[in-house]
Protein backbone atom coordinates (compact mmCIF):
# COMPACT_ATOMS: atom_id res chain seq x y z
CA UNK A 1 0.00 0.00 0.00
CA UNK A 2 1.27 3.30 -0.66
CA UNK A 3 2.20 5.74 2.18
CA UNK A 4 2.01 2.34 4.15
CA UNK A 5 -1.70 2.46 4.12
CA UNK A 6 -1.95 5.48 6.35
CA UNK A 7 -5.00 7.09 5.05
CA UNK A 8 -7.46 3.63 4.91
CA UNK A 9 -10.84 4.33 6.11
CA UNK A 10 -9.67 8.55 6.32
CA UNK A 11 -12.69 10.38 4.91
CA UNK A 12 -13.02 13.90 3.00
CA UNK A 13 -16.66 15.78 3.67
CA UNK A 14 -18.10 18.66 2.81
CA UNK A 15 -20.56 20.64 4.70
CA UNK A 16 -21.84 23.98 3.87
CA UNK A 17 -22.98 26.58 6.40
CA UNK A 18 -26.28 27.72 5.96
CA UNK A 19 -25.24 30.18 8.88
CA UNK A 20 -23.29 32.07 11.34
CA UNK A 21 -24.16 29.34 13.87
CA UNK A 22 -22.98 26.53 11.95
CA UNK A 23 -20.31 28.54 10.96
CA UNK A 24 -18.73 28.62 14.63
CA UNK A 25 -19.76 25.06 15.26
CA UNK A 26 -17.42 24.34 11.85
CA UNK A 27 -14.37 26.75 13.32
CA UNK A 28 -14.58 24.81 16.49
CA UNK A 29 -14.76 21.66 15.12
CA UNK A 30 -11.60 22.25 13.10
CA UNK A 31 -9.74 23.20 16.12
CA UNK A 32 -11.06 20.57 18.34
CA UNK A 33 -10.31 17.45 16.22
CA UNK A 34 -7.56 18.64 13.96
CA UNK A 35 -8.94 18.30 10.89
CA UNK A 36 -7.57 18.62 7.25
CA UNK A 37 -9.23 21.68 5.41
CA UNK A 38 -9.20 21.12 1.78
CA UNK A 39 -11.36 23.92 1.34
CA UNK A 40 -11.68 26.56 1.38
CA UNK A 41 -7.35 27.05 2.57
CA UNK A 42 -7.74 28.90 6.01
CA UNK A 43 -10.23 28.00 8.71
CA UNK A 44 -10.59 31.91 9.16
CA UNK A 45 -12.64 32.23 6.05
CA UNK A 46 -15.29 29.69 6.21
CA UNK A 47 -18.07 31.89 5.19
CA UNK A 48 -21.78 30.95 5.22
CA UNK A 49 -22.92 29.29 1.89
CA UNK A 50 -19.69 28.25 0.80
CA UNK A 51 -18.38 24.54 0.67
CA UNK A 52 -15.80 23.62 3.15
CA UNK A 53 -13.97 20.26 2.65
CA UNK A 54 -12.52 18.40 5.39
CA UNK A 55 -9.95 15.12 5.57
CA UNK A 56 -10.86 13.65 8.67
CA UNK A 57 -8.85 10.83 9.44
CA UNK A 58 -10.71 7.81 10.11
CA UNK A 59 -10.31 8.25 14.18
CA UNK A 60 -12.26 11.35 14.01
CA UNK A 61 -14.84 10.95 11.39
CA UNK A 62 -17.54 9.24 13.41
CA UNK A 63 -17.14 11.45 15.96
CA UNK A 64 -16.80 14.46 13.61
CA UNK A 65 -19.98 13.05 11.77
CA UNK A 66 -22.18 13.02 15.23
CA UNK A 67 -21.29 16.40 16.09
CA UNK A 68 -22.65 17.52 13.00
CA UNK A 69 -25.70 15.38 13.12
CA UNK A 70 -26.00 16.40 17.04
CA UNK A 71 -26.06 19.58 15.06
CA UNK A 72 -28.52 19.05 12.28
CA UNK A 73 -25.72 20.32 9.94
CA UNK A 74 -25.81 17.95 6.69
CA UNK A 75 -23.40 17.25 5.18
CA UNK A 76 -21.81 15.09 2.44
CA UNK A 77 -19.46 11.90 1.92
CA UNK A 78 -16.90 13.21 -0.71
CA UNK A 79 -14.86 10.50 -0.37
CA UNK A 80 -15.35 7.73 1.55
CA UNK A 81 -11.78 5.64 1.81
CA UNK A 82 -9.05 8.10 0.75
CA UNK A 83 -6.22 5.11 0.42
CA UNK A 84 -8.44 3.87 -2.86
CA UNK A 85 -8.55 6.89 -4.24
CA UNK A 86 -4.70 7.39 -3.63
CA UNK A 87 -4.00 4.04 -4.49
CA UNK A 88 -5.93 4.66 -8.12
CA UNK A 89 -4.67 8.17 -8.72
CA UNK A 90 -1.49 6.46 -9.30
CA UNK A 91 -2.42 3.19 -10.89
CA UNK A 92 0.14 3.41 -13.03
CA UNK A 93 2.65 4.34 -10.89
CA UNK A 94 2.48 1.41 -8.29
CA UNK A 95 2.17 -0.87 -11.62
CA UNK A 96 5.83 0.67 -12.39
CA UNK A 97 6.86 0.13 -8.81
CA UNK A 98 6.00 -3.48 -9.36
CA UNK A 99 7.70 -3.48 -12.94
CA UNK B 1 14.45 9.87 -23.02
CA UNK B 2 12.34 12.73 -23.77
CA UNK B 3 10.58 10.95 -26.08
CA UNK B 4 9.27 8.11 -24.06
CA UNK B 5 8.43 10.29 -21.42
CA UNK B 6 5.47 9.60 -20.03
CA UNK B 7 3.50 13.25 -19.45
CA UNK B 8 0.00 11.59 -18.52
CA UNK B 9 0.99 10.50 -14.76
CA UNK B 10 2.37 12.59 -11.86
CA UNK B 11 6.12 12.11 -11.63
CA UNK B 12 8.05 11.82 -8.96
CA UNK B 13 10.58 15.01 -7.92
CA UNK B 14 13.54 12.86 -9.16
CA UNK B 15 11.71 12.02 -11.93
CA UNK B 16 10.78 15.44 -13.04
CA UNK B 17 14.71 16.76 -12.42
CA UNK B 18 15.72 13.98 -14.73
CA UNK B 19 13.12 14.93 -16.97
CA UNK B 20 14.36 18.70 -17.19
CA UNK B 21 17.77 17.65 -17.61
CA UNK B 22 16.82 15.82 -20.67
CA UNK B 23 14.56 18.28 -22.05
CA UNK B 24 17.80 20.36 -21.22
CA UNK B 25 20.14 18.33 -23.28
CA UNK B 26 17.51 17.48 -26.25
CA UNK B 27 16.34 21.24 -27.06
CA UNK B 28 19.51 23.73 -26.71
CA UNK B 29 18.14 25.87 -29.03
CA UNK B 30 14.77 26.79 -27.16
CA UNK B 31 15.79 25.75 -23.55
CA UNK B 32 17.92 26.79 -20.98
CA UNK B 33 18.41 25.18 -17.35
CA UNK B 34 19.67 26.66 -14.08
CA UNK B 35 18.83 27.12 -10.98
CA UNK B 36 17.63 29.79 -8.95
CA UNK B 37 18.99 28.74 -5.04
CA UNK B 38 18.38 25.89 -2.83
CA UNK B 39 15.59 24.62 -0.83
CA UNK B 40 15.78 24.72 2.99
CA UNK B 41 16.64 20.57 2.78
CA UNK B 42 19.68 21.36 -0.34
CA UNK B 43 17.43 20.86 -3.41
CA UNK B 44 18.31 23.20 -6.39
CA UNK B 45 15.34 25.09 -7.29
CA UNK B 46 15.99 24.88 -11.15
CA UNK B 47 13.85 26.57 -13.56
CA UNK B 48 13.44 26.40 -17.42
CA UNK B 49 14.02 29.44 -19.85
CA UNK B 50 11.83 27.83 -22.62
CA UNK B 51 11.80 30.33 -26.18
CA UNK B 52 13.65 30.72 -29.37
CA UNK B 53 16.98 31.53 -27.84
CA UNK B 54 18.38 35.16 -29.22
CA UNK B 55 20.38 37.83 -28.67
CA UNK B 56 18.16 40.67 -28.13
CA UNK B 57 15.73 41.24 -25.15
CA UNK B 58 12.42 39.63 -24.95
CA UNK B 59 9.74 40.08 -22.76
CA UNK B 60 8.81 36.90 -20.67
CA UNK B 61 6.08 35.11 -18.93
CA UNK B 62 7.24 33.76 -15.41
CA UNK B 63 5.04 30.00 -14.46
CA UNK B 64 5.29 28.69 -11.39
CA UNK B 65 3.92 25.01 -10.13
CA UNK B 66 3.68 23.25 -6.96
CA UNK B 67 4.03 25.96 -4.53
CA UNK B 68 1.62 23.80 -2.40
CA UNK B 69 3.39 20.54 -1.85
CA UNK B 70 -0.13 17.97 -2.15
CA UNK B 71 -1.35 20.34 -5.68
CA UNK B 72 -0.05 17.62 -8.15
CA UNK B 73 -1.66 18.96 -11.16
CA UNK B 74 0.64 21.93 -10.78
CA UNK B 75 3.92 20.37 -11.92
CA UNK B 76 2.41 18.22 -14.33
CA UNK B 77 0.78 20.79 -15.59
CA UNK B 78 4.34 22.76 -16.28
CA UNK B 79 5.84 19.82 -17.85
CA UNK B 80 2.93 19.56 -19.78
CA UNK B 81 3.41 23.57 -21.13
CA UNK B 82 6.91 22.86 -22.22
CA UNK B 83 6.21 19.69 -24.10
CA UNK B 84 3.31 21.13 -25.77
CA UNK B 85 5.31 24.45 -26.40
CA UNK B 86 8.29 22.35 -27.71
CA UNK B 87 6.56 19.72 -29.80
CA UNK B 88 3.87 22.25 -31.46
CA UNK B 89 6.30 25.15 -32.34
CA UNK B 90 6.76 23.79 -36.29
CA UNK B 91 3.07 23.32 -36.03
CA UNK B 92 1.48 25.96 -34.35
CA UNK B 93 2.00 29.70 -35.69
CA UNK B 94 0.90 30.54 -32.15
CA UNK B 95 3.23 28.89 -30.65
CA UNK B 96 6.28 29.05 -32.82
CA UNK B 97 5.28 33.70 -32.83
CA UNK B 98 5.09 32.64 -28.45
CA UNK B 99 8.42 31.41 -28.45
CA UNK B 100 10.00 33.46 -31.13
CA UNK B 101 8.58 36.82 -29.02
CA UNK B 102 8.79 35.48 -25.97
CA UNK B 103 10.43 33.79 -22.81
CA UNK B 104 8.83 31.65 -20.37
CA UNK B 105 10.52 30.86 -17.29
CA UNK B 106 9.13 27.53 -16.42
CA UNK B 107 9.70 26.65 -12.66
CA UNK B 108 7.67 23.24 -12.51
CA UNK B 109 8.44 22.18 -8.77
CA UNK B 110 8.92 25.84 -6.74
CA UNK B 111 8.35 23.51 -3.43
CA UNK B 112 10.36 21.17 -4.12
CA UNK B 113 11.33 19.51 -0.60
CA UNK B 114 7.00 19.46 0.07
CA UNK B 115 6.07 17.93 -3.37
CA UNK B 116 9.00 15.49 -2.16
CA UNK B 117 7.92 14.66 0.88
CA UNK B 118 4.01 14.58 -0.35
CA UNK B 119 5.43 11.51 -2.28
CA UNK B 120 7.22 9.90 0.22
CA UNK B 121 5.48 10.85 3.89
CA UNK B 122 2.47 12.70 3.42
CA UNK B 123 0.44 13.11 0.72
CA UNK B 124 -1.87 15.91 1.69
CA UNK B 125 1.61 18.13 3.03
CA UNK B 126 1.42 21.47 1.77
CA UNK B 127 4.03 23.52 3.25
CA UNK B 128 7.52 24.05 2.40
CA UNK B 129 9.79 22.22 5.24
CA UNK B 130 11.46 24.64 7.03
CA UNK B 131 12.14 24.07 10.52
CA UNK B 132 11.20 26.27 13.25
CA UNK B 133 13.17 25.75 16.64
CA UNK B 134 10.41 26.61 19.07
CA UNK B 135 7.89 24.86 17.54
CA UNK B 136 8.40 20.75 16.51
CA UNK B 137 5.56 21.64 13.49
CA UNK B 138 7.73 22.50 10.42
CA UNK B 139 6.93 24.29 7.00
CA UNK B 140 5.21 27.49 6.12
CA UNK B 141 2.34 28.10 3.50
CA UNK B 142 4.54 30.18 0.71
CA UNK B 143 2.19 31.57 -0.77
CA UNK B 144 1.73 33.38 2.67
CA UNK B 145 5.29 33.99 2.83
CA UNK B 146 5.79 37.11 -0.20
CA UNK B 147 6.30 40.91 1.50
CA UNK B 148 2.30 42.27 0.46
CA UNK B 149 -0.09 42.57 3.03
CA UNK B 150 2.23 39.53 5.05
CA UNK B 151 0.26 37.22 7.66
CA UNK B 152 -2.91 39.30 7.67
CA UNK B 153 -6.57 37.90 7.19
CA UNK B 154 -6.46 34.29 6.13
CA UNK B 155 -2.84 33.48 6.95
CA UNK B 156 -1.91 32.16 10.40
CA UNK B 157 1.12 33.29 12.72
CA UNK B 158 1.11 29.91 14.11
CA UNK B 159 3.55 27.39 13.04
CA UNK B 160 1.48 24.40 13.48
CA UNK B 161 -0.71 25.44 10.74
CA UNK B 162 -1.65 25.01 7.20
CA UNK B 163 -1.36 28.84 6.35
CA UNK B 164 1.80 29.48 8.47
CA UNK B 165 2.49 33.04 7.44
CA UNK B 166 6.57 32.48 8.46
CA UNK B 167 8.59 34.34 10.65
CA UNK B 168 8.94 36.97 8.34
CA UNK B 169 8.57 37.37 4.74
CA UNK B 170 10.14 35.90 2.38
CA UNK B 171 12.10 33.85 5.55
CA UNK B 172 11.53 30.81 3.04
CA UNK B 173 14.52 29.90 0.70
CA UNK B 174 12.19 29.03 -1.95
CA UNK B 175 10.19 32.25 -1.71
CA UNK B 176 13.29 34.50 -1.97
CA UNK B 177 14.86 32.60 -4.51
CA UNK B 178 12.13 33.54 -6.55
CA UNK B 179 11.76 37.19 -5.38
CA UNK B 180 15.04 37.76 -6.36
CA UNK B 181 14.85 36.41 -9.59
CA UNK B 182 11.53 38.05 -10.26
CA UNK B 183 13.19 42.04 -9.00
CA UNK B 184 16.35 41.25 -11.00
CA UNK B 185 14.44 40.17 -14.08
CA UNK B 186 11.69 43.13 -13.27
CA UNK B 187 12.24 45.20 -16.66
CA UNK B 188 11.43 42.13 -18.99
CA UNK B 189 8.97 39.55 -17.00
CA UNK B 190 5.91 41.13 -18.19
CA UNK B 191 3.42 38.32 -16.75
CA UNK B 192 3.29 36.23 -13.58
CA UNK B 193 1.08 32.60 -13.39
CA UNK B 194 1.13 30.53 -10.35
CA UNK B 195 -0.75 27.46 -10.79
CA UNK B 196 -2.45 25.80 -8.09
CA UNK B 197 -5.23 23.28 -7.56
CA UNK B 198 -8.79 22.63 -6.30
CA UNK B 199 -11.26 25.76 -7.62
CA UNK B 200 -11.36 25.72 -11.18
CA UNK B 201 -10.62 29.43 -11.26
CA UNK B 202 -8.53 32.26 -12.38
CA UNK B 203 -7.70 35.22 -10.13
CA UNK B 204 -5.95 38.29 -10.49
CA UNK B 205 -4.69 40.88 -8.05
CA UNK B 206 -5.63 42.28 -5.49
CA UNK B 207 -6.28 39.90 -2.61
CA UNK B 208 -5.60 41.94 -0.23
CA UNK B 209 -8.05 44.79 -0.80
CA UNK B 210 -11.18 45.50 -2.78
CA UNK B 211 -9.83 48.42 -5.05
CA UNK B 212 -9.34 47.82 -9.27
CA UNK B 213 -5.82 47.35 -9.89
CA UNK B 214 -5.17 50.43 -12.54
CA UNK B 215 -4.73 48.24 -15.84
CA UNK B 216 -7.91 46.79 -14.97
CA UNK B 217 -9.31 46.61 -18.29
CA UNK B 218 -6.47 44.81 -19.61
CA UNK B 219 -6.23 42.51 -17.20
CA UNK B 220 -10.25 41.37 -16.89
CA UNK B 221 -9.74 41.24 -21.09
CA UNK B 222 -6.81 39.17 -20.65
CA UNK B 223 -9.02 36.73 -18.05
CA UNK B 224 -11.84 36.81 -19.66
CA UNK B 225 -10.43 35.13 -22.75
CA UNK B 226 -8.20 33.22 -21.55
CA UNK B 227 -11.34 31.23 -19.59
CA UNK B 228 -12.92 31.16 -23.07
CA UNK B 229 -9.96 29.82 -24.58
CA UNK B 230 -9.72 27.23 -21.44
CA UNK B 231 -13.58 26.76 -21.74
CA UNK B 232 -13.43 26.16 -25.73
CA UNK B 233 -11.87 22.72 -24.54
CA UNK B 234 -14.05 20.59 -22.62
CA UNK B 235 -16.71 22.69 -21.46
CA UNK B 236 -15.14 23.19 -18.16
CA UNK B 237 -16.32 27.15 -16.38
CA UNK B 238 -13.45 28.48 -14.56
CA UNK B 239 -14.73 31.42 -12.40
CA UNK B 240 -12.36 34.33 -13.24
CA UNK B 241 -11.96 37.73 -11.35
CA UNK B 242 -10.00 39.58 -8.63
CA UNK B 243 -9.07 37.42 -5.77
CA UNK B 244 -10.74 39.70 -3.07
CA UNK B 245 -13.81 39.44 -4.91
CA UNK B 246 -14.48 36.18 -6.36
CA UNK B 247 -13.09 34.52 -3.37
CA UNK B 248 -12.58 36.11 -0.25
CA UNK B 249 -10.33 39.45 1.11
CA UNK B 250 -6.74 37.57 2.30
CA UNK B 251 -3.18 38.58 2.84
CA UNK B 252 -1.20 38.93 -0.22
CA UNK B 253 -0.06 35.80 -2.54
CA UNK B 254 2.34 35.96 -4.79
CA UNK B 255 0.50 37.13 -7.10
CA UNK B 256 0.06 40.08 -5.59
CA UNK B 257 3.65 40.36 -4.50
CA UNK B 258 4.16 40.36 -8.67
CA UNK B 259 1.68 43.03 -9.44
CA UNK B 260 3.56 45.09 -6.53
CA UNK B 261 6.97 44.89 -7.78
CA UNK B 262 5.63 46.21 -11.43
CA UNK B 263 4.51 42.57 -13.40
CA UNK B 264 1.30 44.36 -15.13
CA UNK B 265 -0.04 40.56 -15.85
CA UNK B 266 -0.24 38.45 -12.48
CA UNK B 267 -2.52 35.57 -12.15
CA UNK B 268 -2.78 32.81 -10.09
CA UNK B 269 -4.92 29.46 -11.22
CA UNK B 270 -6.81 27.29 -9.41
CA UNK B 271 -7.12 24.43 -11.85
CA UNK B 272 -9.37 21.08 -11.38
CA UNK B 273 -11.63 19.54 -9.42
CA UNK B 274 -14.02 21.41 -7.51
CA UNK B 275 -14.09 18.91 -5.10
CA UNK B 276 -14.99 15.61 -6.41
CA UNK B 277 -11.07 13.83 -6.76
CA UNK B 278 -9.94 17.26 -4.60
CA UNK B 279 -5.88 16.69 -4.53
CA UNK B 280 -6.22 13.76 -5.89
CA UNK B 281 -7.30 14.36 -9.39
CA UNK B 282 -6.64 10.88 -11.23
CA UNK B 283 -3.93 10.86 -13.86
CA UNK B 284 -6.57 10.23 -16.67
CA UNK B 285 -7.22 13.71 -16.17
CA UNK B 286 -3.78 15.32 -16.63
CA UNK B 287 -4.30 15.12 -20.05
CA UNK B 288 -7.76 17.03 -20.06
CA UNK B 289 -6.73 19.77 -17.66
CA UNK B 290 -3.45 20.65 -18.98
CA UNK B 291 -5.00 20.67 -22.57
CA UNK B 292 -7.31 23.18 -21.25
CA UNK B 293 -5.02 25.20 -18.95
CA UNK B 294 -2.76 25.57 -22.28
CA UNK B 295 -5.08 27.37 -24.21
CA UNK B 296 -5.40 30.21 -21.37
CA UNK B 297 -2.25 30.23 -20.47
CA UNK B 298 -1.30 30.94 -24.32
CA UNK B 299 -4.32 33.26 -24.72
CA UNK B 300 -2.92 35.19 -21.75
CA UNK B 301 0.96 34.61 -22.85
CA UNK B 302 -1.04 36.33 -26.67
CA UNK B 303 -2.51 39.36 -25.10
CA UNK B 304 1.59 40.31 -23.86
CA UNK B 305 2.15 40.85 -27.49
CA UNK B 306 -0.98 43.13 -28.26
CA UNK B 307 -1.04 46.35 -27.43
CA UNK B 308 -3.68 47.60 -24.22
Amino acid sequence: YLYNNRYAGDQVIRVIPHNDGEVEILKSLYKQLEVDLWQPNSVSIITEGAAVDLHIDRNSSGIFRSHLQQAKIPYKVLISNLQKEIEKQSGSRSSRKRR
Amino acid sequence: SESEYDYEVYHSLEEIQSWMHEINRTHPHFVNMFSIGQSFEGRPLYVLQLGKKSRRDKKAVWIDCGVHAREWIGPAFCQWFVKEALHSYHSDPVTRRLMNQLYFYIMPVFNVDGYHFSWTKDRFWRKTRSKNSKFHCRGVDANRNWKVKWCEEGASSHPCDETYCGPYPESEPEVKAVANFLRKQRKRVKAYISIHAYAQMLLYPYSYKYATIPNFDCVESAAHNAVLALYSAYGVRYRYGPASTTLYVSSGSSMDWAYKNGIPYAFAFELRDTGYFGFLLPETLINPTCTETTRAVKTISASLLKKC
